[in-house]
């Protein structure tokens, strides 16, 4: 597959986001708050922070960049392989990636340079609350 | 110019804790 294969034209600059609030939003200007306020409205989404903690080239897969990254409170390690212009939004930082060139020439999006220690956003499926916890729900008649 | 809703950007986003 050529190089380009699979790049998610999410990323392409200017592409518009919308938002939860419903508000539009060029990618190139999301901030964290974004996200966040986002996962809140959205209910049953979880904003999460991945910790990178080791960025190199990937043994396997020559011309990808494998990232390691401790997840959440549980500090659980998940290893990927990305493009190197993949971007990854990086709290109160914004958009960043291993190779802030290649992002450019390939979405014109402005990245930081990726680094060990940087805290990405990522978005988890909460659990649902326990039964026995439950408050007083609102009324669903069509609850399947 | 397409619109995207804000949760097809999560799949691109970092991990999240495999369980």
């Amino acid at each position: 597959p050529g190089p380009a294969a699979g790049n998610p034209s999410h990323f392409m600059k200017g592409a518009i986001i919308q938002l939860a609030t419903g508000e539009l939003k060029r990618v190139e200007d999301l901030q964290t708050q974004d996200f966040v306020r986002s996962a809140e409205l959205s209910g049953g989404l979880k904003i999460d922070s991945s910790m990178v903690v080791d960025i190199r080239a990937s043994q396997q897969r020559p011309g990808l960049v494998t990232l390691h990254f401790t997840v959440g409170e549980q500090q659980s390690k998940v290893t990927i392989d990305v493009p190197p212009e993949h971007p990854f939004f990086v709290f109160g930082q914004g958009w960043s990636s291993y190779s802030p060139e290649r992002t450019a020439q390939l979405y014109g999006l402005a990245c930081h340079q990726m680094q060990v220690g940087d805290v990405c956003v990522s978005i988890t499926l909460q659990r649902p609350p326990s039964p026995q916890k439950a408050t007083a729900q609102p009324h669903h008649p069509q609850q399947r | 110019v397409p619109v995207f809703p804000w949760h097809s950007l999560v799949p691109f986003l970092a991990p999240t804790q495999s369980d």
